[in-house]
Parts: C-alpha cells; structure tokens; sequence
C-alpha cells in the first residue's frame, strides 16, 4: 500500500493550485524515495516536474511502485477542502481505484477523509538530460512574478537576457515596450531579497510569457525562483520546496522563423 | 514573426 503523510498540508494545496492551471490530468508516481509527477501541457510547449522526497513527509510507506491518474481540477476541489495548518495524509491500496485524503485540524478535534477516484492515463514521458546551463539567476520568487505579469500587460513575449551582473527582462507589444533589469545583490542581512547570477556565458532567450505566468502560480512554495538558461535549450524554472523537495517547470523558447 | 518550438524538438521520449 501507499501511505504518506504531510504535517504541512498547506504544501500539497499549493503544489496542485501552482499546476492545475497547466495541467488537466496527470500521473503522480509514487516509489520508496517519494511521490513525483511529470507531464506536459495539451499543447507540448511546457512540462511540470514535480519531486517530494520520501523524507520530507512525516510518515512515508510505499510498498510498491504505483502511478495514480488524477484528474488536477478534482484534486483541486478536494484539497480546498482542507485547512491551512491541516496535516494531510494521502492513502491507496495496492491495485486500488481511489485514493484517499485525510485532513487532521492541529488539535485533531476535526478529522476528514476523502477518497478520489484515480483515472488511467496515457502519459507521455521526456528524457531530459541533467543540462550544465549557461546562466543560472536565481531571484525572490515574488519579484519574477511581478514581473511577467507587469510584462504581460504590454506584450506576449519576453526576451531574458542574463549577463555577469545583470538580468534583463523586455517584451514589445502595441502599445509600446517594457525593459525590467535586476542587478546581481546579495544582501547578506536580508537574504529572500537577493539576486543572484552564475554565469558561464551571456545569453538570451525568448518565452511566452502567459506559461511563465501560469508557473509563477508556485510563488507561494519558495522565497527564491532560479531560472536556468541555454542558448537553443528550454529554460528551466525551479521553486525549491524547504526540506520536501522541488517544483520544477520547463519551456520550449521562441525562434525567429 | 516568431515560432513556438514544442518541447519533444530538444528532450527525447523516455
């Protein structure tokens, strides 16, 4: 059987409202070094790569490997119906056709199940292989998300360009253009406002920017966004998730026909 | 004018 329990709840909430916007449906795998997930949009422009390692969870049993269809909007409506400070509890059979989800009140004075009726799925996988970048900046998670939503209002496209002590952010649209730049700063006394950039080679790319919205939905999870970059390679946007794991999203640039 | 490139064109089916 599988059995997992997370006393930060609020964590799983998170993770599925940072997805289901992206994703409809997809297969949470789960083994004995945890419960991950990878799938790509409808339309195979982006991918979500989602790890939470078996030790980030207070309670972790995994019998044998399964892979659970779920569709994320009804997994959505289920945990909303948990608390904030809920701890939650995720629990399957071997060769079981729902999973259920428990939520416990801090105090334990409440205590909830749901069960969710699990779907097959053809999931398509990608093999990506561990890439050395060309740049890394790693930026407060809220600020890139000021960002392409300030961005979005004036174009659909944004082109990073990321050099030694810089990184900029510029789209063009009808009614005129916008240039976000954030300077390297690693403020030691306030250490979730720095900007950092690891650089090997300057480098320029350009994203939709309504997906880069769509994964700034996991703001929430992390203080920092790190946005890895390649010349003619996806860019790799990551929220560390303290001491359970990561979310990780990728997606395909745009080229000059 | 400028193309969406799709994901499969840079990560192979695993």
């Amino acid at each position: 059987m599988f059995e997992a329990r997370l006393a930060q709840g609020a964590l799983l909430k998170k993770v599925v409202e940072a997805i289901k916007d992206l994703i409809e449906d997809a297969n949470f795998d789960c083994n004995s070094s945890g419960f991950s997930l990878q799938a790509m949009d409808s339309s195979h422009v982006s991918l979500v790569a989602l790890s939470l390692r078996a030790d980030g969870f207070e309670h972790y049993r995994c019998d044998r490997n399964v892979s659970m269809g779920m569709k994320l909007a009804s997994l959505s409506k289920i945990l909303k119906c948990a608390n904030g400070d809920d701890a939650i509890t995720m629990k399957s059979e071997d060769n079981g056709d729902t999973i259920t989800f428990m939520f416990e009140s801090p105090e334990q004075e409440r205590l909830s199940e749901f069960d969710l009726k699990l779907m097959d799925i053809d999931s398509e996988h990608l093999g990506i292989p561990d890439n050395e970048y060309d740049a890394t900046v790693k930026l407060p998670a809220a600020e890139f998300q000021r960002i392409v939503k300030d961005l979005s209002t004036i174009g659909d496209t944004v082109e990073i360009s990321v050099t030694k002590d810089a990184v900029k952010f510029g789209t063009t649209g009808d009614i005129g253009n916008a240039n976000i730049m954030c300077r390297q700063n690693k403020a030691a006394d306030k250490p979730d406002e720095s900007t950092e950039i690891d650089i090997n080679e300057a480098v320029s790319l350009t994203f939709a920017l309504r997906y880069l919205n769509s994964f700034a939905k996991a703001t929430p999870l992390s203080t920092h966004a790190v946005l890895k970059l390649s010349k003619e390679l996806p860019i790799l946007v990551e929220y560390h998730i303290p001491e359970v794991g990561r979310l990780a999203f990728y997606l395909a640039p745009k080229i000059e026909d | 004018m400028l193309q969406q490139l799709g994901l499969p064109v840079f990560y192979s089916p695993g």
